[in-house]
């Protein structure tokens, strides 16, 4: 499954919606400290599902709603759209969709909501939907900032995970 | 799901020990189990050989050295089970120049199977991408995303 | 020795309060007590807004914004008991262009009184430098140390 | 105290004798991925009396002598030494010299020496040395590689400590 585009709202410092169009092969993502480059990470896990703030840099989950600026008050929810290229190996319910959805949204009050190509479904079909493609939120294809050397530096039982998610 | 394990093991453990020579330039290196007798137990060990160094201990390596090498190991593990994507935050900022080089020319090979999402600040790896966004705070405090080509990209690197 | 801590304390976060706005250009961060009612057990809070945000949570500031604090506080540390060398590692690894060229000005005013001994991929940081010397390993796994001229240093940074 | 120079013989990856003659204001040390840049920090470190293998990246101190490579044999002994400009805040002993040099040695069958001015001295020696001066080895005068924003990550008790140093 390829991913087309990730659009955010609302998510963290995106106060407004902001599209990245994801390129085939390569796109590079570049900006000053501090502008929201990582974010954009925490975005991807977020929207796959991620239920752990500590992992989002956040003490709740609250902590991924555009929390407000000197000019700007807070905002009111995030909301994350993954749209990926269907490839024919989803559940059959999706396969007659060209493209797929995936939405993850939370309100202030703590509603939270995830969508497939627009309507409400559940945490544990996204996961399904994503199963065995390595995407998921702990798989080898996200390495967050500052622990690329976190391999190497883990013990040895630790590291046993990372053959287990490509058996 | 032991012989599935095994069996992904050894697949990773070849693809690694030619991985690693290309990004370093040289050397080699190998994953060997910790318990081969308990396969849903075992840790799984990694040796390290920069070209021409003799290390006894993973943790003597450099900085780069260690980023590299972790670089080998997850590329090894995407050679064999391509997944859709791969988002990398930063992995070049620990590596001299003849190493980005090296990574970023990989990332090219792989990118034909692979998507690849990389935030960077290294002019260099800038290079390598076929599209490029970026990242600007007009306003303080709020995120916007721009479509930029290369040269725009460097002169914000700089800024 | 109570209230040395508590003198010291003062005094460090005073700096720190003049420091970090110069390291990130406005914005500002304070050093506060958990608990001022026990000098010997208390721990040390810090507080920091980049300018023009407002982060309720440390954990939330960027990978580059952690470690321009993080040097906004060893400095201030070093301005009020200024300790005969300094000795960082790569600290400018996780900087951007800017940031490194304030913490590369911050550096040359503080070395009249500590001597700095500076690790760095960073080209900008090289000029600053008065004295360079580069690390080889002509022989593989033997490290030679040689010193070089800025423009020669340039050139090892991109070899 | 000034630095005046670093000498290096036999510690890690510098097999052969080699000098730094460090500069009153800014030195910067460069070179590539793993030709030895941070094993000048680890000589630093472990010259004034760093006594934890971990904390020097080894699994034993016999670590820090030169374990050989492709073209050389392994070495007998590691030397450090640390040359100081005198500015008088020493202890009695030591105001007739213009300069104190601190040296460290340890050999394969792990006799360890400690000299100032090339006379023997006890670890005790040279930390009441260096004492006040904020140059031991936990300082906040030397900030390894990958450590910088440990300060900020840490928890708030584990930060009073680079207080307590200071006071
Ligand atoms: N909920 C939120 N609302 C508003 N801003 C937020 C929120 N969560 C995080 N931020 C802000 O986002 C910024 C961090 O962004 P991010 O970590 O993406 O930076 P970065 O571009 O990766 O920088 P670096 O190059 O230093 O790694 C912080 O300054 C933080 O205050
Ligand atoms: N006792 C030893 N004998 C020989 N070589 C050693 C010894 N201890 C460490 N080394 C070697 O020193 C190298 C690491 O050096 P160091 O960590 O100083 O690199 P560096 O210049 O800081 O690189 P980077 O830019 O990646 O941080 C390793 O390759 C390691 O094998
Ligand atoms: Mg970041
Ligand atoms: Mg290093």
């Amino acid at each position: 499954m390829r991913i087309k585009k990730i659009e955010v709202n609302g998510f963290k410092s995106f106060a407004d919606r902001e599209v990245i169009h994801v390129d085939d092969h390569v796109t590079a993502i570049l900006g000053p400290n501090g502008c929201g480059k990582s974010n954009v990470v925490d975005a991807m896990r977020w929207c796959l599902g991620e239920q752990r703030a500590k992992h989002l840099r956040g003490q709740g989950m609250a902590d991924v709603i555009f929390a407000g600026c000197s000019t700007r008050g807070p905002g009111n929810a995030a909301e994350v759209t993954l749209t990926f290229q269907n490839n024919g190996q989803v559940p059959t319910a999706y396969l007659n969709f060209a493209e797929i959805a995936v939405t993850r949204r939370l309100f202030r009050d703590g509603t939270s909501e995830y969508l497939i190509n627009k309507v409400p479904c559940r945490l544990r079909d996204i996961q399904e939907l994503m199963a065995g493609t390595g995407a998921g939120t702990r798989g080898y294809s996200i390495i967050e900032q500052g622990q690329v050397g976190r391999i190497v530096s883990s013990k040895a039982e630790e590291r046993r995970y990372i053959i287990d998610e490509a058996a | 799901t032991r012989e599935r394990f095994l069996e992904t093991f050894k697949e990773i453990n070849e693809r690694f020990q030619t991985v690693f020579p290309r990004l370093f330039n040289g050397g080699q290196a190998l994953l060997k189990l910790t318990d081969s007798s308990d396969l849903l137990g075992t840790g799984v060990e990694i040796q390290a050989q920069p070209p021409g160094k003799q290390v006894r201990n993973l943790e003597l390596l450099s900085g780069g050295e260690k980023a590299l090498t972790a670089v080998s190991l997850i590329f090894a593990i995407f050679l064999i089970k391509p997944s859709p994507f791969c988002l990398l935050d930063e992995v070049d900022a620990p590596l001299d120049e003849a190493n980005v080089g090296r990574f970023g020319a990989m990332v090219q090979e792989m990118a034909q199977n692979t998507q690849f999402i990389i935030i960077t600040h290294n002019k260099r790896t800038m290079e390598i991408a076929d599209r490029l966004y970026g990242v600007t705070m007009e306003t303080r405090g709020v995120s916007k995303l721009v479509s930029v080509n290369i040269k725009r990209a460097v002169e914000m690197a700089v800024a």
